[in-house]
């Protein structure tokens, strides 16, 4: 994760199998690292990650305004020596990248860049690998802070849908 | 398709209900769909009866109440089709203790079939976790991650002493 | 009518800012209307700069900064035109212990001039209260109210001990 | 407050002036009490205080379903020394009742009464010795569970609307 929302910098974060727990004040990026694994696995609108464009994700230089970095960039990786995801290699690193590219009518442009493996690819191949081990930016297994009592309180209609996915 | 549906349902159900009970000391709960002809014409509800008291329409629950079946579904379902990985942010919100140990308690339970990531402020929470990573916001408006930090570290306050710089 | 508007206006987010200075230790906040000449064409937005951090967007920010964030304006209107009572249901819900505190305090404070009823599962948050009501469920299903309760007979589970029957 | 939702029974709660707190378990009938008080203030629409319909307000007896209630009934004091509310008295009595009254095609059905300081009243009257007191059951100073962050998300011009109802 680099340059993601409050991360300004560089930061590796290595999930162990088991349970961890993440812990901290108010306001000190604990939820920006949810929105982190969940902007690589390519929800359908930036409002899933808090944000309302996708520049919102680019570190903002926080209290010395000087420097907003230009780019933001988040690497999952995962170990797929069960070959759930579709690839073949032991471990599957899913790269997401956006840079600013600011145009004079539109200074929120950006372009957005994947790697799979460090090679090139677009959202759909990531959605395809994605797909294929049942992972989804919006799955019943993310849930969002203030969202726990949602699959009570969502319509009878959608609640049956979670289970057509796994039928 | 239908029976396929069937299938998973009946086996979601099964979990949801033994889930429930265990989570809510014996507590009734359980799925019903709104069309069982064709469940693909009507939707799916949940009917939950805490313990010592009348099956509720869901609106009259508690958020505590509601909390503990919707995270029962969420593990009837991970027993069912477990996936690869939970990310589950403030699940325990609206918990009391006593509830709160209980969720935490089934987690870890779970966590040894995939792999679970949990953001809470609780320590009722926090103490089962295997490992514990502390977040700070810096003066200049860069969080930072603190590596494995000892469960005794945190402060009554939540504030968590980072040793060394 | 727009004179007076803009003399509530005015008052209540000059209080604004002094409150979520005071809640927040050292954060600026400020309320802001979409038409200035016409207020009631437009609405009214409220922008938020926690300490140490740029002015943000709302919707970046985070539960415990929103609730902070909330709780201020309503003390700032409190302090304009107070009702003559207050009932908030967990309000400290996404709260560390340090921000709950604070918040409680500023209740305390308050409840000279005004009644406040707060429902509340942490001990931060009670401690600061005149007087605590209990509430348990019996096993029949009925809710009974205990009493003036002591905060030491609240146990490190929520549970209350009640004393007699 | 007399069979209101899980107060199987009469129950009496001396309000202090200052801060009064209320704990318990989960689902012990905390946040009933909140909804007792904004059921005699008059919400507009039940759904303000967690009911489909307003007969799901009356005890349904618990556990042993024999006997659930026919009635239920809310009483709030108001100490009125400072002449607040529009009525001659020290102390303001608001007391609403609803009671069953099931037809054959509509076993939902019930009767509503008002009362102040005991004599028959009717919702207007309740609504107009209120809002003269700039009191009403969605008002600002009422914040239901789940609610806290509501006034930075509700939308600019309802916000905007809380001014214009104090000016
Ligand atoms: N692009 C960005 N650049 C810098 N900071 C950002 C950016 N986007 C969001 N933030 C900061 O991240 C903070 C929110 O972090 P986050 O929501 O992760 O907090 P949290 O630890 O979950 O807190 P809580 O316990 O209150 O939920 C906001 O204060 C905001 O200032
Ligand atoms: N008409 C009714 N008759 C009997 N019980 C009722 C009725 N309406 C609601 N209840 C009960 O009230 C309970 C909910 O109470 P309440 O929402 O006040 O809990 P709470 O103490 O606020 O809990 P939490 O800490 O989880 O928010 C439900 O379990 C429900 O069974
Ligand atoms: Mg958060
Ligand atoms: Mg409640």
């Amino acid at each position: 994760m680099e340059n993601f929302k409050s991360f300004g910098r560089k930061v590796v974060i290595p999930f162990f199998p088991g349970f961890t727990a993440i812990t901290g004040p108010n306001g000190s990026g604990k939820s920006n690292i949810g929105d982190a694994i969940r902007f690589v696995l390519g929800p359908k609108s930036p409002k899933a990650i808090r944000a309302e464009r996708l520049t919102d994700l680019i570190f903002n230089g926080g209290k010395n305004k000087k420097r907003p970095a230009n780019y933001c960039e988040v690497s999952l990786v995962f170990d797929n020596r069960d070959r759930k995801l579709p690839v073949d290699s032991d471990t599957v690193v899913l790269t997401r990248r956006i840079k600013r590219a600011p145009l004079k009518d539109n200074p929120d442009n950006f372009y957005s860049y994947f790697y799979i493996n460090g090679k090139s690819a677009s959202l759909t191949d990531f959605v395809n690998i994605l797909t294929k081990a049942r992972i989804s930016g919006e799955g019943y297994n993310l849930v969002k802070q203030g969202d726990v009592t949602s699959l009570v309180e969502m319509g009878p209609v959608e609640r049956r849908k979670i289970i057509d996915e796994i039928a | 398709k239908k029976d396929r549906f069937f299938e998973v349902f009946n086996e979601i159900n099964d979990n949801f209900r033994d889930i429930y009970a265990e989570l809510s000391g014996g507590g009734e709960a359980y799925l019903e769909l709104e069309n069982k002809d064709d469940p693909f014409a009507g939707g799916m509800n949940i009917k939950v009866r805490p313990k010592g008291k009348k099956v509720h329409n869901i609106s009259a629950l508690s958020g505590g109440e509601k909390s503990m079946a919707s995270l029962a579904l969420i593990f009837a379902i991970q027993r069912y089709d477990p996936s690869p990985f939970y990310v589950l942010d403030e699940i325990d919100m609206y918990l009391d203790n006593i509830n709160a140990e209980a969720v935490s308690r089934m987690i870890k339970e779970n966590s040894s079939f995939a792999q679970f990531i949990l953001i809470s402020l609780r320590k009722v929470t926090l103490k089962e976790a295997d490992h514990i990573y502390g977040v700070t916001m810096r003066e200049d408006g860069i969080s930072e991650i603190i590596g494995a930090v000892d469960l005794s570290a945190i402060g009554p306050h939540g504030e968590i002493s980072v040793g060394g710089g």
